[in-house]
């Protein structure tokens, strides 16, 4: 199973409606600083249902809505979609194609759907869990975080061995 | 439950030794189980030696060598329990150019059953790419992104 | 002794002000003194705007924003009390090429009064060197020093 | 008043009597991973004080002691020593060339000297302070730590401008 596609609009930088085709394999996100690297990382997380604010650098939901700059007056919802190719049916769900879909607004609400349904966020993040996408912390590394593995307490780093198992 | 833990204890230990000898070109590395916490499940520690040298604290270790020592923990966990998809943000920071050589190499073998997504300013990383999305911000303050090929970067740091 | 602290305390504003608009060309920083602690003494807070951004907590800056920003509050420092030597460790391992030349430039001109030694893997901070050591460690695990000329450099991360 | 020369010999990695020079200006230390690069900034902070176990990466007095590898045999003492140009009277001192020198032994003592005569640590450490040389915190900036003046509580930021002070 592999992520065919990204769909970001209002989410922190991404203003306009943006989209990143994957391939499986490797893909290289690259650029100067500050312009939106770790914002991408950070949609994907989003996404599959994170909503720890210290790794998402956002304290309250609005915080990942498109905040305006300038010359840019701000949003008043952040959308992101990830389309997952699912032929091989790894998610525990019908579809050869999975889309899931998470919105915020500014009221605070969050909003979930799988292929254009509403869903719970329990029922996005027990899709996951069964197909273990995302879910094991250390699918992710983030920025400045590389050796953070090495400073775990030992119990810490023996929960991190119980998610592989 | 017990032996599904010790099972892949075993596993990511093996792993984990065979990564840190092909990054660090030798030495060795282990994950011990300490002591048991107030449930009696052990603690798990890491034991690290690059070649030649004296075994010492992870904290005697310099940057890079850390680094690695941490990326090839992580690649061990992959190896026992694949992900599909796994995100890396500059974990090639602190490694010189021989290392992150090491580095790509793995990454391109585990990169047949995980996908991943690199955010990197190295040029040897990206030369690994099979798509390369390159993100910039205009006037606007608004971010843009364009697939690149790998003549397009101009990285350098 | 308040009375040095408030002066000291506005000049290191103005420097730092002033590194912030040169790394970011523009935005505005400054230095608060925030809630006062037990002893009645006010901490020190930080507030920074990129250009054209909306202002925010330091922790939605990205990591080479950050880097930025506290490199700015250093150079105040040091603008504000010249020290005799300073040592850098790879303090410009996140900031792309272009942060790395806005970074050397300030540098070189706080090196008339400090001298600096920077520990560093970035081409263009080592082309702004008056010395450059190699350092490199042979089979017998031992630190070796070379004196370099740039020509002899080969860093590319 | 500045740095011209830093020896430093059974220090950390660096088994073999080795000699930097100096000049006023930006000096480069380049090379690949584990090499020594923070050991000789490591090495400067030691000789001018320091002693706190996490900056200086060791926990007791023998770890900054070159502890051997398979080829080379561990050493008994430590020693570095800076010279520095007082031309201009900077440190409240005659010469017009001071060398300080520190040595540490595998017994866990450790020997101050100045231009050859044995002090004590407070000697060192006094000298220091009144030409403020790296006794400001931010005269150092160690690897991985640049964001940390970000993350600093604010009082011990009020503490950064008190030494500025
Ligand atoms: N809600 C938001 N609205 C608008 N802009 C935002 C929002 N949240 C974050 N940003 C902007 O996104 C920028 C950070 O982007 P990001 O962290 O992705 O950078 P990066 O490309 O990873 O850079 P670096 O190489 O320095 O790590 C910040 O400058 C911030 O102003
Ligand atoms: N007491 C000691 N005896 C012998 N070797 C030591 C001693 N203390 C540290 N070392 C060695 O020095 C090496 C670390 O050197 P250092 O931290 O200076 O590397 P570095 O050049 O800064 O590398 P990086 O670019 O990865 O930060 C370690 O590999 C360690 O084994
Ligand atoms: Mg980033
Ligand atoms: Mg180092």
């Amino acid at each position: 199973m592999y992520l065919k596609r990204l769909d970001v609009q209002g989410f922190k930088s991404f203003a306009n409606k943006t989209q990143l085709q994957f391939a499986p394999g490797v893909t290289c996100v690259v650029g100067p600083n500050g312009t939106g690297k770790t914002n991408v990382a950070d949609s994907l997380r989003w996404v599959l249902g994170e909503h720890a604010s210290r790794t998402l650098r956002a304290r309250k939901t609005e915080d990942v809505i498109f905040a305006g700059s300038d010359k840019r007056a701000p949003q008043g919802v952040a959308e992101v979609s990830i389309t997952l190719d699912n032929s091989r049916h790894w998610l525990p769900i019908e579809f050869d194609e999975v889309v899931v879909t998470r919105r915020a607004y500014r009221s605070g609400e969050n909003e979930y759907l799988i292929n254009n349904s509403k869903v719970r966020l329990r029922d996005v993040l027990e899709l996951f869990m069964k197909a273990q996408v995302g879910q094991n912390s250390y699918a992710f590394m983030g920025q400045g975080m590389v050796e953070q593995v090495l400073s775990l307490r030992p119990e810490d780093r023996r929960a991190l061995i119980e998610e592989a198992a | 439950i017990r032996e599904r833990f010790r099972t892949t204890f075993k596993t990511v230990n093996q792993e984990f030794a065979r990564y840190f000898s092909a990054f660090f070109r030798g030495g060795t590395a282990r994950l011990e189980l300490g002591e048991t916490d107030e449930y009696g499940l052990p603690g798990v520690e890491i034991v690290a030696q690059p070649p030649g040298k004296k075994l010492g604290s992870l904290a005697l270790l310099s940057g890079g060598e850390r680094s690695l020592t941490a990326v090839a923990l992580l690649f061990a966990l992959l190896q026992a329990n694949p992900s599909p998809i796994c995100v890396l943000d500059e974990v090639d920071a602190a490694l010189d150019e021989a290392n992150v050589g090491r580095f790509v190499e793995e990454l391109r073998a585990l990169s047949e059953r995980t996908q991943f997504i690199i955010i990197t300013h190295n040029r040897r990383t990206i030369e690994t790419a099979d798509t390369i999305y390159g993100v910039s911000m205009g006037a606007d303050n608004v971010s843009r992104i364009l697939s690149l090929k790998l003549e397009d970067v101009h990285v350098d740091e």
